[in-house]
C-alpha cells in the first residue's frame, strides 16, 4: 500500500541516495 | 539554525548546537503530547464538537506557549553580531551567485534535501501505518511517534558529547542512513502478525533520524565555514527545498 511505500521504501531510497552523495562529498 | 555559524567558527561547538538544537524539538514534539494529555484528561467528550473543542485547545495552548518562547528567544538573545567582531570577520556581502558555483551547495544541498524528505514523509504516514496497515490499538498512533522522540532525543544528547570532523559527519550520516535502510526493508515487509515489532522499529527510526538529521544540518555549517554573511541564504534555500520536495514526494504518493 501507498503507506508502507511512503514509510518504508521512500525513507530507504532517500537514506541510500543521501548515502551516495555523502560518499563524493570533501568536508 | 544560521544563527549557529555566528555563535561558533568551532566545527565540534557547531554539531554540538545542532544536536543541541535537535533535542530540543523532540522535546518540543513531546510537550504537545503532554499538552494533549492535559486537555483529554481535563475536559469530557460526548459529542463530536466536543472532541473539536478539546482539539481546540490543544492548537491554542500549543501556539500559546510557542509564541511565549518566540518572546523570550528575542527579548533574551543577545546580538550575533557583537561575537562576530570578536572572531575579526568582515561584514562584506555576499552574492547569491557565490553559493551556487560552489559544488559542495548542491552535495549539501540534496543530502539535507534526503534526510529531511525521509524523516518528514515517515511521520506523516506513521500514524496511517499503525492504524490501517497493521491494526494495532489506537494507543500506537501516539505511542510510535513518541517512542522515536524520545531515543531521537537520547542520541542528540549523546552526539553532545563527541569531537566532531567532517569524515565522523560522513560516518555518522552513513551509519543513519544504514539503519533507515533496514528500518525501511523491515516496514515494507512486517506482517500483520508482528505488528508489535513496530516498536523496536521505532526506537531505530529515532536513532537513524537523529543521526542523519544532526549530521545533515552540520554538513550546512561546514559549507558556511566562515562566510557568515551568506549562512542565511544557505539554511533559508535549502529548507525551502525541504519544503517543496516533502509537499511533492506526499502529492506523488497520494496520487497512486
Amino acid at each position: 500500500s501507498v503507506t508502507r511505500y511512503g514509510l518504508g521504501l521512500l525513507p530507504a531510497v532517500c537514506s541510500l541516495a543521501g548515502m551516495a552523495i555523502t560518499y563524493t562529498m570533501k568536508l | 539554525m544560521s544563527m549557529v555559524n555566528c555563535i561558533s567558527l568551532n566545527s565540534t561547538s557547531r554539531v554540538v548546537m545542532a544536536s543541541c538544537r535537535n533535542a530540543f524539538t523532540m522535546v518540543a514534539n513531546l510537550s504537545l503530547y503532554a499538552v494533549a494529555l492535559v486537555v483529554f484528561s481535563t475536559t469530557k467528550s460526548t459529542t463530536h464538537s466536543d472532541i473539536e473543542n478539546q482539539y481546540h485547545w490543544i492548537a491554542y495552548t500549543s501556539i500559546f506557549i510557542g509564541c511565549c518562547f518566540v518572546g523570550v528567544f528575542h527579548l533574551g538573545t543577545k546580538e550575533p553580531r557583537l561575537k562576530i567582531r570578536v572572531h575579526g570577520t568582515s561584514y562584506a556581502r555576499i552574492s547569491w551567485a557565490y553559493w551556487f558555483k560552489k559544488v559542495l551547495y548542491y552535495q549539501v544541498g540534496l543530502v539535507y534535501m534526503l534526510t529531511r524528505l525521509a524523516q518528514n514523509v515517515s511521520q506523516a504516514y506513521l500514524a496511517f501505518y499503525v492504524i490501517e496497515d497493521m491494526r494495532m490499538a489506537k494507543s500506537a498512533k501516539a505511542l510510535v511517534p513518541a517512542i522515536i522522540y524520545i531515543s531521537s532525543f537520547i542520541v542528540s544528547i549523546i552526539m553532545q558529547e563527541m569531537y566532531w570532523t567532517g569524515q565522523r559527519l560522513k560516518a555518522y550520516y552513513c551509519a543513519g542512513g544504514v539503519l533507515w535502510v533496514f528500518c525501511g526493508a523491515s516496514i515494507l515487509f512486517l506482517p500483520q502478525s508482528l505488528s508489535a515489532f513496530m516498536y523496536v522499529i521505532s526506537v531505530f527510526i529515532g536513532i537513524a533520524n537523529a543521526l542523519m538529521t544532526v549530521t545533515g544540518v552540520s554538513m550546512q555549517s561546514v559549507l558556511v565555514g566562515s562566510d557568515l554573511n551568506g549562512c542565511a541564504f544557505v539554511y533559508g534555500s535549502l529548507s525551502f527545498l525541504d519544503k517543496v520536495s516533502c509537499g511533492l514526494a506526499v502529492f506523488v504518493l497520494q496520487s497512486f
